[in-house]
């Protein structure tokens, strides 16, 4: 098992949620979250003076997943949460050695 | 004398005159260009960067990292070239590119100078600074293609990226030597033909960050021009990474037409000290060798 | 070293903690975060018409823990945060490969 | 590639940001959540009544990293987010096993 997280532009959350269940991802988990990177964030002008916001809104999806749909999954992010402008985010994979559905102790790819 | 040394002045002035014109629209399309400017022809800052009209980006801030180093050491460096970029990253610049920040954070953590090749390194951050090496091996151009390559390699390894950095090198050579235009075009035909990747003529539109379409955007505005203006102009209105791709419009444009070719408007808008330091980096790097 | 990330309804999270002070656990990371699964999320009525809020809030808890703590801590979220009912969430187990505090310097299982 | 997360008190947040682009590390991710451990939470009034809040306000930095900057970067946040007192946090690493940047497609190391 893998736990995918993504860091995306908030706008996109619907797009990648609908790509996701595309491919039988049902339960995903997610958070806002701010972005530091080499996307500039917005100007705000405070008693007059013009001054930089340095980070961006982002949201971060969690996903555990089996093996087999790792490969599936990152595509069908990437896709649907692309712009081409900076900013886009990053898709992280991590290991996942055990899972547990607390509602029924299921273990594994059960309880994903 | 004096000559070339208003063609290196032009070849650095033109290069971030291209940075500064190009920066306001980085990453903008073609027809979104034209919808809200119409033609893009004057240094007014802006952009993503939210730039002050005149100031310029990592092109040339990268560029006068090189020139110095240069300068200090003679020739190249790689080390003291290397430390000059690790210093001006500290400063936390306006930007600074992903493979660029990636080879710095290898050289902070392996004292490594060299890049190990990569496919994902054709990116343009390498060949947006050459233009220093270029004015720096006039005297001993045996080490053109070691100086292009070694200042290359300490963040981007890829071949295309390697070859045109000599090329456009060597374009710019010719340039300050006064030699023919035939001579600079074969240089840029012979890179056509061993490399399709770099095609200009016909130039498709596309003017992104990959070595292949920042020199063709470049060199087809330098090729379908007659004059420095019209040359950045063309090549900064396709979009796409036009700081970069006005960068290096400027580097070829400026050493073949001069600094008495740039135009005194936007001369006059260059951020003061970018402009005295790259004034007189031409003299020190013409002294090289 | 593991790290222990559990999603769990909202109002679980007092007895979760007990629980884990139970088994010795005494530091956790708590967020906010939104759970998207099979549970639905509920109607809301926005100037006259009624829609549906399509996720759940939910709660996440981070703890590391020292290898043989897992399965102790594992069960004591379990029974703390068992409804039953859909939506009572899940327990992740990864690899963590090293722990600092920050406050000592001390590493591995002396820093949890 | 590690993914590296560390809880810290929410007023280090800049001195940990300023340290980490010391070492040419640009990109994080950051979230606000609510630390449970040794440092006791504060006390509040509410209605008369005194009550204490037994969290405490941290803030989590993400940051995937190539291997080989791992220790400069725990160093980093090391000394930036010290004060020497109870609650300054932890850091934590996990291994990575793979990283999108979604803007390019661009995998692994280069997706840093
Ligand atoms: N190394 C990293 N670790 C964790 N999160 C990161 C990292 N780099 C970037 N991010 C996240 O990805 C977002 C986009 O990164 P950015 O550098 O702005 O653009 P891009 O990925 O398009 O080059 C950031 O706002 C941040 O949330
Ligand atoms: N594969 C998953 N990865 C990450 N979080 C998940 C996953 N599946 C479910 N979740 C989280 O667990 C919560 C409960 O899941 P849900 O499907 O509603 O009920 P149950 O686990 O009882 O079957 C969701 O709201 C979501 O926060
Ligand atoms: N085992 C743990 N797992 C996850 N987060 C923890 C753990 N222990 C502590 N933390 C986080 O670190 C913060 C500081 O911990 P605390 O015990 O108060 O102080 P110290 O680390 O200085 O001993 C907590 O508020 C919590 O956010
Ligand atoms: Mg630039
Ligand atoms: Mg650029």
């Amino acid at each position: 098992m893998k736990k995918i997280e993504a860091i995306i532009k908030p706008f996109k959350l619907d797009d990648v949620k609908d790509a996701l269940h595309e491919v039988g991802v049902q339960g995903i988990t997610v958070l806002e979250v701010k972005g530091f990177g080499r996307q500039k964030g917005h100007t705000e002008v405070y008693r007059g003076a013009e001054y930089t916001v340095d980070f961006q809104p982002k949201v971060k999806i969690e996903a555990a997943v089996e093996d087999g749909m790792v490969e599936k999954v990152i595509s069908a992010i990437e896709n649907a949460a692309n712009t081409g402008k900076i900013g886009d985010g990053k898709i992280f994979v991590l290991p996942l050695e055990e899972a547990v559905r607390i509602r029924t102790g299921e273990r594994g790819d059960e309880a994903l | 004398e004096s000559l070339l040394l208003d063609r290196a002045r032009g070849c650095l002035l033109g290069a971030a005159l291209g940075d500064a014109l190009g920066a306001t629209v980085e990453f903008m399309s073609r027809s979104e260009i034209k919808a809200r400017y119409g033609v893009h022809k004057k240094i007014i800052g802006g952009g993503w960067l939210y730039l002050k009209p005149g100031y310029v980006t990592d092109d040339t801030q990268m560029s006068l990292c090189v020139a110095r180093s240069l300068v200090r050491s003679s020739g190249f460096n790689a080390v003291d070239m290397a430390d000059a970029f690790v210093e001006w990253m500290r400063t936390g610049p306006v930007d600074i590119g992903s493979t660029v920040a990636q080879g710095l954070r290898r050289y902070i953590a392996k004292g490594r100078v060299a890049a190990k090749e990569s496919q994902w390194h054709g990116g343009n951050g390498a060949l947006m600074r050459v233009a220093p090496v270029a004015i720096a091996a006039l005297n001993c151009p045996d080490s053109l293609e070691e100086w292009a390559v070694g200042q290359a390699h300490i963040t981007h390894n890829h071949p295309l990226s390697d070859t045109v950095c000599i090329a456009v090198s060597r374009m710019i050579q010719s340039a300050l030597k006064g030699r023919p235009l035939l001579e600079l075009l074969e240089i840029a035909h012979e890179l056509v033909r061993i490399h399709p990747e770099f095609t200009f003529r016909p130039y498709n539109g596309k003017a992104g960050g990959f070595v292949g379409e920042t020199f063709a955007t470049a060199f087809s505005s330098f090729y379908n021009t007659d004059n420095f203006e019209d040359c950045l102009v063309e090549c900064v209105n396709q979009g796409g990474d036009a700081d970069t791709t006005g960068t290096v419009a400027g580097m070829i444009a400026g050493a073949w037409y001069g600094a008495r070719g740039l135009p005194k408007k936007w001369l006059n808008k260059l951020e003061k000290n970018t402009k005295a330091e790259l004034f007189e980096l031409a003299k020190g790097l013409l002294e090289i060798g």
